[in-house]
């Protein structure tokens, strides 16, 4: 554990315990990606299924199931108790097009040829894309709440601490995890564009809204 | 030891 990932960690926590305090607080789901979220479930479910078969630390698996129990409550208010407020009609993009390259990309590159194994490479890949249907729908109603807005900025942030995270881990320990590393890259460029308008608008107070 | 022995990161 180093100061960046611990740093990344809490930033992720924030992330999912911002949205769903959003939703909680406000008793509505709208503006929030319903299918960005079942996709963030299916990574932690699949990446997690090694909670049954190691330990690696009290932290680790305390953060795994908050992970999961987070991810499954805000599907829950999504589409059962706030359902009439989602956002349904501008939540359009096809999960099966990062659903199917990232298990693709999975049975290509992993470290062995175990289900454990390929559900955790699969888990990576798809964390990596899974913030686009959110993304999509921003550009598509063409603004995003403050609160969506800290919301995507708490979650990129921590993948791109992370980048930090595996720099200082190659330099002290030599730990290097290729399939990790290149995803988060992905992951984080993803976020770049939003980024900037995360700075350059909300930060100043105003609205994020993106340019039709 | 190859990443996959320890997914020690979340």
């Amino acid at each position: 554990m180093n100061l960046f990932r611990l740093m990344g960690d809490v930033s992720h926590v924030l992330a999912v315990f911002i949205l769903l305090a959003k939703i909680w607080r406000t008793r509505s789901a709208a503006g929030i990606s319903g299918r960005s979220q079942i996709l963030f479930t299916i990574v932690y479910l699949a990446r997690y299924m090694d909670l049954f078969f190691s330990f690696i630390s009290l932290y680790n698996t305390v953060m795994k199931l908050l992970f999961i129990s987070a991810s499954c409550a805000t599907v829950y208010l999504i589409y059962f108790k706030f359902r009439a407020t989602y956002d349904g009609n501008h939540d359009t993009f096809r999960i099966e097009f990062v659903l199917v390259p990232s298990l693709l990309l999975a049975f290509i590159f992993h470290y062995s040829m175990s289900f454990f194994e390929l559900a955790w490479s699969f888990s990576i890949f798809l964390e990596a894309v899974a913030i686009l249907p959110q993304l999509f729908m921003v550009t598509k109603t063409g603004e995003a709440e403050n609160i969506t807005s800290h919301y995507l900025f708490a979650l990129g942030s921590y993948r791109a601490l992370y980048i930090l995270n595996w720099i200082y881990r190659y330099y002290t320990e030599g730990h290097f995890d290729p399939i990790a590393v290149c995803a988060g890259i992905v992951q984080t460029i993803l976020y770049c564009d939003f980024f900037y308008l995360y700075v350059t608008k909300v930060l100043q107070g105003r609205k994020l809204q993106v340019l039709p | 030891t190859l990443p996959s022995e320890a997914h020690d990161e979340l």
